[in-house]
């Protein structure tokens, strides 16, 4: 554990907490993709199987729930309890164009053939792209909540700490795994664009808004 | 050689 692990585990965290504060205390989902949220939430689930083969810390069981739990908490009140405020119509984008790829590329290049590891590698190259979908429908509405913006923004900080402490690991530890180095380079690169109207409007107290 | 990595990050 470093600190830029760590960091990027917190950073991961508070991302999921904002999301979820902030249905809960606006009792209102709107400008969230529900579909991404559906994507996470298989990304936490076919990741986190080795939950019932084995243990490695106290730290790395519990987020590992925590995470499964937020998600679908995430997912039930964006499609059950407030399913009503949920913008479905602005969140059209066709998941199947992600997933289905992502599942066969997770067969053809993994670290071994076994059905835990081809999960676990589907579920990194899914992470990488799942906000596509609300990436997807900010660009449609033109525009994103201030607190929907510091969501996305923990949650593109997170893959980019993981990336230091991946140099970290490999330097200090000889530590070194293909598949989550290019999946988290292409998720953090998704997140640039973003990552710029965030620095230069939201946290100059401007809406985050795109031009027409 | 065992590729296979273990999954201590989440």
């Amino acid at each position: 554990m470093n600190i830029f692990r760590l960091t990027g585990d917190l950073s991961h965290l508070a991302a999921i907490i904002i999301l979820l504060l902030k249905i809960w205390k606006t009792r209102s989902c709107a400008g969230i993709s529900g579909k991404s949220q559906i994507l996470f939430a298989l990304v936490f689930t076919t990741r986190y199987l080795d939950l019932l083969t084995s243990f490695i810390s106290l730290y790395n069981t519990s987020m590992k729930f925590i995470y499964i739990g937020c998600a679908y908490a995430t997912v039930y009140m964006i499609y059950a309890k407030f399913k009503a405020t949920y913008d479905g119509n602005h969140d059209t984008f066709r998941v199947e164009f992600l997933v289905v790829p992502i599942g066969g590329l997770a067969f053809l290049v993994n670290h071994d053939f076994s059905p835990l590891e081809i999960l676990w590698t589907f579920s990194i190259y899914l992470e990488s792209v799942a906000i596509l979908p609300q990436l997807f429908m900010i660009s449609k509405t033109g525009e994103a909540e201030t607190i929907t913006t510091h969501y996305l923004f923990f949650l593109g900080l997170y893959r980019a700490l993981y990336l230091m402490n991946w140099i970290w690991r490999f330097y200090f530890e000889g530590f070194f795994d293909m598949i989550a180095i290019v999946a988290g380079v292409v998720q953090t690169i998704l997140y640039c664009d973003f990552f710029y109207l965030y620095v230069t409007k939201v946290l100059k107290g401007k809406k985050l808004s795109l031009p027409a | 050689e065992d590729e296979a990595v273990a999954k201590d990050e989440l």
